[in-house]
């Protein structure tokens, strides 16, 4: 473990708390994209499928169930919850999310570290979690309105992968036969989806204006 | 190996 990775590993938690937060405080999931929900739901289903096999330590167990249990418990809010479901914006939210994860499972059958059940589902969750963000990113140029809270949400998103960035170098450098260039190509598309947000992001900071997405 | 340093990150 190392400071990068553990700075990763608590944006990662806050962006989660953050919209859990929202959701859970102000009952409301206006501007939120159940479908990339969705499909960071299935990221880590299909990426701690060794959750109960491969024990790592009690850090990975308990976050492994907390970004289970929160992502699932999202999904869950918007669309079971009775008052939440009413403020998703269906119509704005219409990325055709399962399209995205044909080719990731595709590219995880050929382009993958060992061929087993396992690892394919595991780098099948590295791909589709590098574009998980793009319903959630159409989402926020159609409706253009971003609330402090998602913002928040979105930038805390893609801060933990460019740390995990940082660690990816770490490791290399201090480790021998670290090299996983699956993850490092996966984890730099990844965090450049958020590149034009951040920009944006930093400008209404600096400005300190309101934060708006051009057309 | 492939399979376990990648494994122990989330």
């Amino acid at each position: 473990m190392n400071i990068f990775r553990l700075a990763g590993d608590m944006t990662h938690l806050a962006s989660v708390l953050v919209l859990l937060l929202k959701i859970h405080t102000i009952k409301s999931c206006a501007g939120i994209s159940l479908k990339t929900q969705e499909l960071f739901a299935i990221v880590f289903l299909t990426r701690y499928l060794d959750l109960f096999t491969n024990f790592i330590s009690i850090y990975n167990t308990i976050m492994k169930l907390i970004f289970l249990g929160s992502s699932f418990s999202i999904v869950w809010y918007i669309r079971r919850h009775r008052v939440v479901r009413r403020s998703y914006d269906k119509d704005q939210d219409t990325f055709r999310h399962f399209f995205l994860m044909w080719p990731c499972l595709i590219l995880a059958i050929f382009i993958n570290e060992k061929f087993t059940l396992k690892e394919v589902m595991w780098t099948f969750s590295i791909y589709l979690e590098a574009i998980a963000i793009l319903p959630q990113l159409v989402m926020l140029q159609r409706t253009r309105n971003i609330d402090n809270l998602t913002g928040q949400y979105i930038f805390l998103l893609g801060a933990y992968r460019a740390f995990y960035i940082l660690n990816w170098i770490y490791r290399y450098f201090t480790e021998e036969h670290y090299v996983h260039w699956i993850t490092w190509v996966a984890g730099v598309i990844q965090t450049l989806l958020y590149g034009d947000f951040f920009y944006y992001y930093f400008q209404s900071w600096k400005n300190n204006v309101k934060l708006e997405l051009p057309a | 190996q492939s399979d376990g340093i990648s494994k122990d990150e989330l």
